[in-house]
């Protein structure tokens, strides 16, 4: 952990706090709520209370601004910096600033910051600490999505704001006071958000029982998904991914959220589109688009756009070939083709894959265009096809690319 | 992932705005100044290399430019 030059503190334990204005990304009680729990987690290891103010000057203003927002630390649109705050002090010490050009949610999925996790590191930059490089501590300074139900301050951020204010007194700390409840005076009104319904959480693996990484020459390894990027080539299965480079000898070993923190693991299907520096990731009736590192914004969308029927819950395998412009998208024992340049699906689909790709009589888990020829991959095995004649040139090993 | 020529420079002026921001990293204005440090933003690389436990090598590579690209705070990383 580490805190200011001259570790600045708050010389009392009651400190105040105000909420300025919301977002209207979320509810506003869900914003309080948010807030309310990030107080809790530093209240509940020292001997702070916070209390809620509805007017006046509080120790820590707490507000939603995009852009210039009047100190001297404007915010940069979506993504990059999602916040900042104050060290103790007068004025604008302790304050806290939310980039409002954020999608903030109280949820721990893709679509959107987790206000709860942003603001609990917020604050413990309002008391007096800086950030850790500790990763995993709350106060270190990337965003991590985590699982925020009974979230427990890791030991790195309790030793760091203890420094500065000792332990809790009594048993745990009293539960953050609020004023009985008034009317506000003063609220800029936001429209009424209709909070997104709550998707199912995807099942975070906790570490102890998140699946090891199968070994690169494992006979029985088989893909989720498999796309090229940029001239490289990934293989996707749960969290992992093997990169294959031109421009480095070894298969890569690294996970998806060490690319694109934001998605979760066990994609269903990717394809590039190259002439666009595309590449599409498809989970569920979900999918992104990534360029680089990159999210464009506005994703996730369902497959439907891409049309689909509804009956279509989710896809086994993509992939785009350069030379026609159409991607096929491999579903069950049927396959549709995707026109990229009319972005609309062609007529005559779905047709059964059987009919058209001789020697693939079952679904495809992952495929992939490379020199040409196409690769379909079944389980521990995958499929060499030369799409113009449509014929099964050889079967191989899933992991024959990463010379074992 | 390998950069698009195009892109070489955008990264790198993204990479002097992150450093700035989050490492204090100034560039030198008077030539003598840059002769002393041939390159201060190489150090300034290090730095935020050693803080995120990346192999530090004063270079911008993938590895570090992605961890420069993760949505964070706003507030330095160094004290200052």
């Amino acid at each position: 952990y580490s805190t200011f030059p001259l570790s600045p503190k708050w010389k009392k334990e009651d400190v105040t706090y105000r909420i300025l204005n919301y977002t209207p990304d979320m509810l506003q009680a869900d914003v309080e709520e948010a807030i309310a729990k990030a107080f809790q987690l530093w209240s509940s290891v020292t001997p702070l209370r916070f209390t809620r103010v509805y007017s006046d000057q509080a120790d820590i203003m707490i507000s939603f601004a995009s852009g210039f927002h009047g100190d001297f630390y404007p915010f940069d649109g979506p993504g990059g910096t999602l916040a900042h705050a104050y060290p103790p002090g007068s004025n604008i010490g302790g304050d806290a600033h939310f980039d409002e050009d954020e999608t903030w949610t109280k949820f721990t999925t893709y679509n959107g910051y987790n206000l709860f996790l942003v603001a609990a590191h917020e604050l413990g930059h309002s008391l007096g600490l800086g950030h850790s490089n500790v990763l995993g501590a709350l106060m270190y300074p990337i965003y991590m999505a985590r699982e925020t139900r009974d979230y427990k301050l890791p030991q790195d951020d309790i030793d760091g704001i203890q420094a500065l204010y000792g332990r809790p007194k009594e048993s745990p700390a009293l539960p953050t006071k609020a004023f009985p409840p008034q009317e506000p005076t003063e609220m800029t009104p936001a429209e009424t958000t209709t909070e997104m319904p709550p998707r199912e959480e995807p099942t975070e693996t906790t570490p102890s029982n998140t699946p090891v990484r199968p070994q690169d020459c494992d006979p029985h390894l088989n893909f989720d998904a498999i796309t090229t990027l940029r001239g490289e080539t990934l293989f996707f299965k749960g969290s992992y991914v093997w990169r294959k480079s031109p421009y480095f000898s070894d298969i890569e070993h690294d996970t998806i959220s060490s690319f694109w923190p934001s998605l979760v693991a066990g994609f269903d299907a990717a394809y590039e589109v190259d002439k666009r520096d595309r590449v599409l990731f498809f989970k569920d009736n979900h999918y992104w688009a990534v360029r680089g590192y990159s999210i464009e914004p506005g994703f996730p969308k369902p497959i439907q756009n891409l049309g689909f029927p509804t009956s279509v819950r989710k896809i086994d395998a993509a992939v785009h070939d350069e030379n026609t412009k159409k991607t096929y998208f491999f579903v069950g024992n049927k396959y549709w083709s995707f026109n990229e340049n009319t972005q609309s699906m062609e007529r005559g689909y779905p047709r059964k894959i059987a009919a058209d790709f001789h020697g693939i009589g079952h679904t495809v888990d992952a495929a992939l265009q490379k020199n040409g020829l196409f690769y379909f991959f079944h389980g521990a095995n995958q499929y060499e096809v030369d799409i113009k004649s449509k014929k099964l040139i050889r079967k191989m090993k899933s992991n024959s690319w990463f010379n074992c | 992932f390998p950069v698009l020529p195009e892109k070489e420079k955008e990264e790198m002026q993204f990479a002097k705005k992150y450093l700035e921001n989050f490492y204090g990293f100034k560039e030198e204005k008077s030539s003598l100044l840059k002769w002393k440090n041939l390159n201060p933003m190489a150090d300034k690389i290090r730095e935020m290399q050693s803080f995120f436990g990346l192999e530090v090598t004063g270079e911008l590579n993938h590895k570090t430019l992605a961890m420069m690209k993760q949505p964070r705070c706003g507030m330095p990383d160094i004290r200052s």
